[in-house]
């Protein structure tokens, strides 16, 4: 389920709210904590100028630049996530073992251009 | 991509061949949940400067690793034809290692014995008893005497107070379990010397419980952090 932060209007990139539920994708039979997490998502404009705030790359910039002069023949940057952080997952296995896994790069707190 | 087909790739991603089902769901031992809940705190704050330099270590037990599993005990009592005068109870002990895929790193594996607080209270803490654990060396044949040819004596501690646990490094001995052939389990011996019968023997099998927690590194889902260019 997605839904955005009802006072954020602006359409420039940055994370969005998203949470992942494991009941949604019939992982709960196996999943024992946590029932879900709030993973988030990046969306949004890079548009001319990139500000500082955008996290933006040199390459990024540069891409604005001839995006602002050739609109239909370079698109503008993507909003990607620049910074993630990870969870971890209490589950059972098929041998009804207990296992706590570290999973890298599951939560997005950061985006950029 | 259908949706089975993407939950496959996304389910192999993380270290997993396919979605799990398992068929006991048995209690989660109190110091997993502790340290599931450690790692749980919200917000990107939570992950202190020692978390984001080690993503792969298990501050817990100081060692590389990014999967924690226990394994339940899956021996059984040995009930001896012969009277066990010095012993209050033997066991095998037998872990099944076999969830660990080939690419994983065993980096420690502990053993706990547990007492349920009735036993180990009503022990008497004037008379030490004796914890044996041995490796099992050799299937034991029916009809078989002695156990000198099918064991090797890992440890041997007396206590003169019983404690509500035990905890012991069996990571070496876990280390030659992942070959299966080679993974015969343990033999636990409780025995009380000076008495032929103690009082406090009887009712201990009811009481006992094992379980081996094993940490293992998946290098694949350990990733170094990527320096900025």
């Amino acid at each position: 389920s997605t839904y955005y932060v009802p006072r954020i209007t602006s359409n420039v990139c940055k994370p969005r709210r998203l949470y992942i539920s494991f009941s949604d994708v019939g992982w709960e039979n196996w999943i024992i904590a946590p029932q879900g997490y709030l993973a988030n998502y990046c969306l949004g404009e890079c548009p001319f100028p990139l500000t500082e705030e955008l996290n933006s790359t040199n390459h990024a910039i540069l891409q604005t630049v001839v995006h602002s002069l050739d609109p239909e023949g370079t698109p503008q940057p993507c909003c990607v996530p620049v910074r993630l952080s990870p969870i971890s997952i209490l589950y059972y296995d098929n041998d009804d073992n207990v296992v706590l896994r570290h999973y890298e790069d599951m939560v997005v707190d950061e985006c950029g251009c | 991509l259908d949706v089975q087909s993407q939950e496959t790739l996304l389910l192999k991603a993380l270290g997993l061949k396919a979605r799990l089902s398992p068929k006991t769901l048995a209690p989660v031992p109190p110091l997993l949940w502790k340290m599931f809940q450690r790692r749980s705190k919200p917000g990107p704050a939570h992950a202190d400067a020692k978390e984001v330099q080690r993503p792969c270590w298990v501050e817990e037990f100081q060692v590389p690793g990014n999967i924690i599993r226990v394994f339940p005990d899956q021996g059984h009592f040995i009930h001896s034809r012969e009277p066990q005068s010095l012993l209050c109870l033997q066991k095998r002990l037998y872990f099944n290692l076999s969830a660990l895929e080939e690419d994983e790193m065993l980096t420690m594996a502990q053993l706990e014995i547990r007492f349920s607080q009735n036993w180990y209270q009503a022990a008497s803490p004037a008379r030490p008893f004796e914890l044996s654990l041995y490796k099992a060396t050799q299937m034991a044949l029916l009809g078989m005497s002695g156990h000198t040819h099918s064991r090797q004596m890992l440890l041997e501690q007396s206590f003169v107070h019983l404690h509500k646990s035990f905890v012991f490094d069996l990571t070496q001995v876990a280390k030659e379990w992942r070959i299966p052939a080679r993974n015969l389990g343990l033999i636990l011996e409780i025995g009380v010397p000076p008495l032929p019968e103690g009082e406090f023997c009887s009712g201990i099998d009811s009481f006992l419980e094992a379980s081996l927690f094993v940490v293992s590194l998946a290098p694949s889902q350990c990733k170094t952090p990527r320096k900025r260019r």
